[in-house]
């Protein structure tokens, strides 16, 4: 089972879109997949079509111990499950301060080996949240939108990525960048995605996932973008990188 | 003096691109301009061509009381001048714990009545340095992507600004809605435009920033969009807004 960190404290890099529309692709592979809203904006609640404000348990409910994994997760449908998030993880700063709360999330999966795929949808920050996701995970997704202000933090990402597998996870690797929203139109796209290229030659993926306006439409009806726009360019970019990212899998 | 913030708790909205280009609008009208980088991430702080993690001094210095503005304030230039932040800011959280720490930032900027315009640029989170800045400021202008991720968390933000007024700044107002990174050929994009002048007629800023890819190359360039490309659209607009937004602070 690979579990999968989509990290980057950067905000509006596509770390939602990504986690949303990967899960579904590898969810209409016949994988069982399990997302992870681990931002409070629970906007990966939302993109599923689940009223998060409504919702009386969620990640926050597992996390603290009062309930579990099995009590608030939500099937969106058979192969694709989702642990929901809502406003009261924001609290998780002030009530996860015991001792090894980083490894609340970890242990919570624990037991649920049943997913051949955890998703974890990370937060705009590098905060308790964030960091529980990369001591549970194995893998580390970094979406990157290609331009200035969005590459400045990646070194940053980078060593703290690189002081919790040295301290907490020894286990973890980063399994690629992902260069979302890439306009083709724009010289700037192509000169940090090729400068990315050389910053880390074997990390970027060669999946590109092109700006595509169905991307930004399909979450407003709760629809992946196989559901909502099955022949967009979106569609064939997340079932590209699904496939890429197996090869990945398989040659580590 | 008019002291704003620039807050959206939604990732990559054009927050700090605002606030810099924004600022140099006004400094070019010959107003005086302090900019205040409330984020970590030190976008801001980059934008203006300054090496955020070689300062030794920052805003935590100030917020923390263990130095002054003036110690710390860069002076860009003549008429913008910046408070810096760096990575040492994420611990804001952590060590501004005392009562009252909401008030910080207000009581740094008491006594510097030498700048027409105070624009702060706030973090994706409406956690202790958001409300910092919604506290010291007496006017909140949010940035919005015109997408349905981005819109999502709006209403979550003006409670947030309406409790602040209520208990904390009660001469806090809205002073308006900037529709950012607004691309015609997307009909999303008019359709999230035109649901948001409806939701909000009188806040919503009549000045549409335009996507224009010189305003995301500026950056890299420690250059304001006045100085990396002054007949862009993107210096149009956002020349544009300053006029807009000088009009509404009259006509309050
Ligand atoms: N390839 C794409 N084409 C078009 N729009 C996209 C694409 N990827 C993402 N978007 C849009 O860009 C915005 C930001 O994406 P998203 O919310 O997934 O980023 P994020 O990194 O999760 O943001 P945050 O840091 O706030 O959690 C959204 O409005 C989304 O719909
Ligand atoms: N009008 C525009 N046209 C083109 N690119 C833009 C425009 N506005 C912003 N951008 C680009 O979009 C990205 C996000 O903008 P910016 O960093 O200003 O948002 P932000 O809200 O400050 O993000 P964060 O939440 O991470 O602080 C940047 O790469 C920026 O250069
Ligand atoms: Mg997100
Ligand atoms: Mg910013």
């Amino acid at each position: 089972m690979a579990r999968i960190a989509l990290i980057n404290q950067k905000g509006g890099v596509g770390k939602t879109t990504t986690t949303f529309n990967l899960g579904a692709a590898l969810a209409r592979r016949g994988f069982r997949v399990l997302l992870v809203d681990l931002d409070p904006q629970a906007h990966l609640t939302y993109h599923a079509g689940i009223a998060a404000h409504e919702l009386e348990l969620t990640l926050l409910d597992v996390l603290t111990g009062e309930a579990t994994l099995s009590e608030v997760v939500c099937l969106r449908n058979e192969q694709l499950h989702l642990v929901p998030s809502n406003l009261g993880l924001s609290r998780a700063q002030k009530v996860l301060t015991e001792p090894g709360s980083e490894f609340l999330l970890r242990e919570a999966l624990e037991g649920h080996d049943g997913y051949d795929f955890v998703l974890m949808d990370c937060p705009p920050q590098l905060g308790i949240l964030s960091i529980n996701a990369l001591v549970a995970a194995r893998h580390v997704l970094v979406p990157v939108y290609p331009e200035f202000l969005s590459l400045a933090g990646l070194s940053q990402l980078l060593q703290t990525v690189e002081i919790v597998t040295r301290r907490l996870n020894p286990r973890l690797e980063l399994m690629g960048v992902l260069i979302t929203n890439f306009d083709q139109r724009k010289n700037l796209h192509h000169e940090a995605a090729g400068s990315l290229r050389e910053r880390f030659p074997e990390w970027v993926f060669q999946t590109v996932i092109r700006t595509n306006v169905a991307l930004a439409e399909a979450p407003s009806y709760g629809q992946s973008i196989f559901e909502y726009a099955p022949t967009s360019l979106g569609a064939q970019d997340y079932e590209a990188l699904a496939g890429e990212l197996l090869l990945r899998l398989q040659s580590r």
